[in-house]
């Protein structure tokens, strides 16, 4: 038996929006930790990682590690049927092929069920290693959003440099080339604001705009978002997810041949 | 030119 309540039902449909356009199937594992999912995109170049503690529902029933397939497409469908302030059950029944997501209004006087088939979903987990990054970037989700919506109607990749005076975005098309630089800032009055850099060396990577102009579907979840890179690694793009988790998203870098 | 590496050249399965 498995039911997790969801008072905000309005983050779980934020979160299917940042997964559905860059992952199309994907199982969903549930356990006492909490609701979890990790998945690569069809071309293998990008793979995404979420966690929802426990701790953050409400009511959190799981008797047994389940995993559970679903369409990402169609469960962002159902859940669009879901009120912003509406709060969102998950139920399913041991051994059900389907999941019911239940809508609650906040007033409690209108209640909806939807029923999803799940499906068989063979994958398998990519072990994650534990890594110290030679830089880190934080920043404001919504800055780092329009960094990558700009450079990407210029060129088709970006080349990230950080320094410890800033982080640089480079791009080159057919029309000419673009930099932008966001250097470190040093207020302590607005946090959300600030642009931090944290750097053991400098790292100069290149990665492919569409990949990250995809995982800003995530920037309504956050105001901050990490970056993370070593030369020799995936960089990692994280939103945390206030009182409840993350949704990180790695993305292979582009080689030089 | 570059080349576009994948996720599975990085991490193995788990």
């Amino acid at each position: 038996m498995l039911e997790l309540r969801l008072l905000q039902g309005g983050l779980l449909k934020k979160v299917l929006e940042a997964m559905k356009d860059l992952v199309n199937d994907a199982n969903f594992d549930c356990s006492p930790t909490g609701f979890s999912l990790q998945a690569m995109d069809s071309s293998h170049v990008a793979l995404v990682s979420l966690l929802l503690r426990s701790e953050g529902f409400e009511h959190y029933r799981c008797d047994r590690n389940v995993s559970m397939g679903m369409n990402l497409n169609n469960m962002a469908k159902m859940l669009r049927c879901a009120g912003n302030d509406d709060i969102v059950t998950l139920k399913a029944d041991d051994g059900s092929d389907c999941i019911t997501f239940m809508f609650e209004n906040p007033s409690q006087d209108k209640i909806a069920d939807f029923e999803m088939k799940l499906m068989d979903i063979d994958s398998e987990h990519l072990g994650i290693p534990d890594a110290e990054y030679q830089s880190i970037v934080r920043m404001p989700a919504a800055e780092f959003a329009r960094i990558c919506r700009d450079l990407s109607t210029i060129g088709d990749t970006v080349l990230i440099s950080v320094s410890k005076e800033g982080v640089q975005f480079s791009t080159r098309g057919d029309m000419g080339t673009a930099n932008i630089v966001c250097r470190r800032t040093t207020t302590v009055d607005k946090p959300e604001e600030d642009v931090i850099i944290e750097m053991e060396e400098p790292v100069s990577l290149t990665f492919a705009l569409r990949y990250l102009n995809s995982f800003t579907k995530a920037t309504p979840l956050a105001t901050q978002v990490t970056i993370s890179m070593s030369s020799d690694l995936p960089m990692v793009i994280e939103y945390r997810i206030e009182g409840m988790g993350y949704i990180r998203y790695y993305l292979a870098p582009k080689i030089d041949e | 030119g570059s080349k576009q590496s994948t996720i599975t050249k990085f991490f193995g399965k788990a």
